[in-house]
């Protein structure tokens, strides 16, 4: 799955 | 959230307030690199305009700002109280040669062709390419302060606990972010000349001198 949405790292 | 990123994270925190304690301290920015610190507050602000519309978590929100906040702080004192100290004669990397590629490929990679995930992909390109000035200057004053390598090698260890957070999310959520992968490879990459040379001088009570 890559993380389209939402970036939660900082 | 795991123990690696929130290490990293940690790390991050402690090496902004290293600079500015070596700042206050020293009275002095001798040794830093202005230009590496602008690009840092180019890669904040690009990055956490989601600040504006998403909600991810107290924890995120706070160290979001903090992160804002502090890099155009740096930049504040060093352009016055510590103007004095500062060489530009020896802050010579051309950051054009940074933005222009970085421009193109966070144009060409990114997760959704939209201004805020090209800004977004743009910052994470910049991140990693944006501490070469500060390589640069150190190169070519082959020397630094023993603070100035404690703020280096807390940013190094920041990039370097981001990759077992990524095997970590990975085998528990499944989760894979090719884009900041690929920079954070190459950003650790960078550190590992300085690093080399951290562990056996500067660790071992010796001063920090590059090789003639």
């Amino acid at each position: 799955e890559t993380s389209t949405e939402g970036h939660d790292e900082l | 959230m795991n123990l690696f990123r929130f290490l990293g994270d940690t790390a991050h925190l402690a090496s902004i307030l290293v600079l500015i304690h070596k700042m206050h301290t020293t009275k002095s920015c001798r040794g830093i690199s202005f230009k590496t610190q602008a690009l840092y507050v180019a890669v904040f602000v690009t990055r956490y305009l989601d600040l504006f519309y998403r909600w991810v978590s107290l924890y995120n929100f706070f160290m979001k700002l903090f992160f804002i906040g502090s890099s155009c702080y740096i930049l504040f004192l060093m352009k016055t109280k510590f103007r004095p100290t500062q060489d530009p004669a020896i802050d010579t990397f051309r950051i054009e040669y940074l933005l222009g590629p970085c421009t193109v490929i966070a144009l060409i990679f990114n997760y959704k062709f939209s201004p805020t995930e090209i800004l977004w992909s743009f910052s994470i390109f910049l991140e990693s390419v944006a501490i070469l000035p500060q390589l640069f200057l150190l190169q070519r004053t082959g020397e630094a302060e023993t603070i100035t390598t404690h703020y280096l090698a807390a940013l190094g260890i920041y990039r370097a606990l981001y990759i077992p957070n990524w095997i970590y999310r990975y085998f528990t959520e499944g989760v894979v972010d090719p884009i900041a992968i690929t920079a954070g490879l190459v950003q650790t990459g960078l550190y590992i000349d300085f690093f080399y040379v951290y562990v056996t001088k500067v660790l071992q009570g010796q001063k920090f001198e590059l090789p003639a």
